[in-house]
Parts: C-alpha cells; sequence; structure tokens
C-alpha cells in the first residue's frame, strides 16, 4: 500500500458525506445502499465513522459528472478513467467523482460495479494511494469480485490501519474473518492450484491470482485471474496446454473453460466427462499434454486416466496408480505440467522432475525453480 | 522515382499517443518537446520503467503489447505517483 505525501489523514475519526447527485444507472436507494456500504469498508476496521448529511459542505462530498465537471481533472469519456477523489483535506480534500459516461451497476458483473468503484475512490478519501499488490482494492485497475462477498484484502487493512489504527469496537469474542491475502511467490510452502503453458508462456494458478512466467526473460508477472477471464473461477484445480487443439483447458469441479490466447472459446464450460472421463470422477486435480505421445494424462489425486487428444477418447487400461506411471512419486498430484521434455508432478510446495518418455524421476525441486522470487 | 513515407505499422502512432497520455496522466510525464535524455533514456521511456516498475511487468523502457495492455483497461483516475 503507499499514503500520499505527509501521510495525509483526517484529524478526526467522526467524519460526514453528502450525495450531491445521482447517476440514472441506478435507483436512488441502490447509490444511497452502495455508498454507505462502501464506506463502512474502512469504518469496520478502523475508528473512522461516517455520518451522512443532506446539505451544506460534508467532508466528503460525492457526485457524479462527465468530462469537464469542475475540478481540473477532466473525465475521459466511457472506459479508461472510471472515477478519482481527493486526499483528505478542506475544501474539495475527500470529495469523491464518478464518470457519468460509465454504466455504473448495484450488482450485476456488466458495468462498473459502482460499490467496487466507490469502496476504492473512499480509500483516497481517507489518505491511501495506490498499491501494486494486484489483490489489493487500492490497486489503479478495476476488476470485477462479487460485492456481496467482498471482503478488505490485508493490504488495505494494513495501510489504513497505518494512518487510523484498528477497530476499537470489534468484539474480541466475535472478530472480522480473516481478510484475503495475495498469494507471494517466495513462500516455500506455497501449494499451487494448477499450471499450464500458452504458446511459450507459464502460467501458475493460486486462489484468485495466477504468474504468468515468460519464456525470455523469466519475470513472474501476477495478476487476477478475473483481469484476463472474467468468466472463469477463482481457485482452479487443474490446467493444460493442449498442442493438438491450441487450447489451454481451466478445470474446477465438474466443469471445464476453454482459452484461446487470452480469449474464452465459446460453447465453454462444459462437463470434463466431455473429454471422455467417467461420471464418477468428481474434480481434476492436475492435467498435463505429452507432446511426444499426443495424450492428456488427467490427475485425480493418486491415479491418473490417458486421453488421447487426436481420437477424443480415453485409453483403456486406465485408471492407475500415479505410482505405477511415475515410480518414485506417492500421493496425491496438486499440479502437473509438461516443459521441454520433461514432465512436472507437483505434491505441495515439491516438484517431481521426469523424463517425459523414460519417466525417470531426475529431481525433486521447490516451486521457486519456477517462480523465480 | 518518389519514395513513399514508410507508414509506421496500423496502430504504433496511435498506441504511443495512448501511453503519452496515460504517463502524463499518471506518471507525471511532462511535455515532451526538448526535453533532456538522461543517460541517453528518454523521458518517456523513464516514465514507461516506472509504470512498468509499478505493474511489476518486465521493466524495458519500451511500449511492449502487455504494458499497452495495462494501459487500455479501466482504472482509477488518480495518478499512481505522488504529484
Amino acid at each position: 500500500y503507499t499514503t500520499f505525501p505527509g501521510n495525509l489523514k483526517w484529524p478526526t475519526n467522526k467524519l460526514t458525506y453528502r450525495i450531491e447527485n445521482y447517476t440514472p444507472d441506478m435507483s436512488v436507494s441502490e447509490v444511497d445502499s452502495v455508498i454507505e456500504k462502501a464506506l463502512q469498508v474502512w469504518a469496520r476496521v478502523t475508528p473512522l465513522r461516517f455520518t451522512r448529511i443532506y446539505s451544506g459542505t460534508a467532508d466528503i462530498m460525492v457526485s457524479f459528472g462527465t468530462r469537464e465537471h469542475g475540478d481540473y481533472y477532466p473525465f475521459d469519456g466511457p472506459d479508461g478513467t472510471l472515477a478519482h477523489a481527493f486526499p483528505p483535506a478542506a475544501g474539495i480534500g475527500g470529495d469523491a467523482h464518478f464518470d457519468d459516461d460509465e454504466t455504473f451497476t448495484f450488482q450485476s458483473s456488466n458495468g462498473y460495479n459502482l460499490f467496487l468503484v466507490a469502496a476504492h475512490e473512499f480509500g483516497h478519501s481517507m489518505g491511501l494511494s495506490h498499491s501494486n499488490d494486484p489483490g489489493a482494492l487500492m490497486y489503479p485497475v478495476y476488476s470485477y469480485s462479487d460485492p456481496n462477498s467482498f471482503s478488505l484484502p490485508q493490504d488495505d487493512v494494513n495501510g489504513i490501519q497505518f494512518l487510523y489504527g484498528k477497530n476499537p469496537d470489534v468484539n474480541p469474542g466475535d472478530p472480522d474473518p480473516e481478510p484475503p491475502t495475495t498469494p507471494d511467490a517466495c513462500d516455500p510452502n506455497l501449494v499451487l492450484d494448477a499450471v499450464a503453458t500458452l504458446r511459450g508462456e507459464q502460467m501458475f494458478f493460486k486462489g484468485r491470482f495466477f504468474w504468468r512466467i515468460y519464456p525470455q526473460s523469466g519475470e513472474a508477472v501476477q495478476s487476477l485471474i478475473k483481469n484476463f477471464w472474467p468468466e472463469v473461477p477463482d481457485n482452479l484445480d487443474a490446467a493444460y496446454e493442449s498442442q493438438e487443439t491450441d487450447r489451454v483447458y481451466l478445470f474446477k469441479g465438474q466443469k471445464v473453460w476453454a482459452i484461446s490466447g487470452y480469449d474464452l472459446v465459446r460453447g465453454y464450460p462444459k462437463s470434463i466427462s466431455s473429454m471422455g472421463l467417467p461420471k464418477t470422477v468428481k474434480k481434476v486435480s492436475a492435467a498435463l499434454y505429452e507432446e511426444h505421445s499426443g495424450k492428456t494424462l488427467f490427475f485425480v489425486d493418486k491415479h491418473y486416466y490417458s486421453y488421447d487428444e487426436a481420437r477424443q477418447t480415453m485409453d483403456s487400461g486406465f485408471p492407475k496408480l500415479v505410482e505405477d506411471g511415475f515410480p518414485g512419486f506417492r500421493g496425491k498430484v496438486t499440479a502437473a505440467f509438461q516443459n521441454s521434455g520433461f514432465t512436472y508432478l507437483f505434491k505441495g510446495p515439491h516438484v517431481f522432475e521426469y523424463s517425459s518418455r523414460s519417466k525417470r524421476l531426475y529431481r525433486v525441486l521447490g516451486n521457486s525453480y519456477f517462480l523465480r522470487c | 522515382a518518389h519514395c513513399l513515407p514508410i507508414l509506421p505499422p496500423p496502430g504504433t502512432e496511435q498506441d504511443k499517443d495512448v501511453a503519452e497520455m496515460y504517463l502524463k496522466r499518471f506518471y507525471n510525464l511532462t511535455e515532451q518537446r526538448g526535453r533532456v535524455f538522461h543517460r541517453g533514456v528518454s523521458p518517456l521511456g523513464e516514465k514507461l520503467s516506472e509504470m512498468q516498475r509499478f505493474f511489476r511487468l518486465k521493466v524495458t523502457g519500451t511500449l511492449d503489447s502487455d504494458t499497452l495492455q495495462v494501459m487500455k483497461k479501466p482504472r482509477c483516475g488518480v495518478p499512481d505517483v505522488s504529484q
């Protein structure tokens, strides 16, 4: 997180706000409740308390406008800049302006969810600047998440409590749920959800995030899954790239999504039984495509199936125990991928490296072998 | 023979305008004309690197597709660097 120069903050914890006008996109009562809920995001973790007034000048004046709207920061029409707000100070300080050339929504993921935009802007009104943690609310780029299950990320809690301290009214016997954190590539205990290649890049999935690694530089860029594929769920089970179809398949529960490049393929999600898996399989724990054999291996905990991509049929004689096909491996496979003739089976934070052809075990590595810290 | 101007690939000039506008709005890039190069790096290159560092992209100081993709995403209008 970051704050503004001089750690600008309000000299009092009791602040007023006033909604000066409304967007035609939503009802008055929807806007009223969204603005109150967005302020409560910050009140819940600090001593800050907000009171609404209906006339005169409030600390936080909330308004909707387009293009040149009375400050020196004109909006830019649809998309691009969605809103802005001013750090704590008298006058325009604390005020939040929303670009009414956007389509703001109450609940849906279409348009821009006003609650998420407002909660971010009120972070500025309280004194937070932008965070470069892609999972933080104060990250400058908009990304949709369900407002009904919103929980202020740890990075934002750290920032606002740096300025104002904790909420003194929290009942120790009934604490708030743990704030969501952003997985750390350098965490030696990191257990990845899924791994896949994508046209030369590698993708490592964890929770709401994934790291992309460029072949030439090896730098790992962390992003929200929903920033690229809003329809794809978080906490994936498995993923693999098929050289046969030039697609990446993403698995969760009994559903599979297909992406081509960075676009979602129409007609997905489908059932995983569409890939030949028996209906008894409730979820896939890992998957990889073997270039030399053209087979896709689906791992279901300690067992695996072999699927012929060209014939699009399951090979007979499966499922087999993983340890029968990959000597030296014991237990459940949590993620898997193939790269440059090597097969990597992930078991928690450990990675077993095999020759793809001979299935000979070469090394046991850690995640950091790929996710360079 | 008349030599025709080699037109930049479609979008390049436009992309450069997008980048300059973005860096002016969010990274305090000032007017480009006559600006001094620092250690051989243009002000635009410096600001591009600063933005790439913030978004944990590959820091190249040049306008690559990943950087442009981030610049085109909807966002908050408050600068990423304090002004």
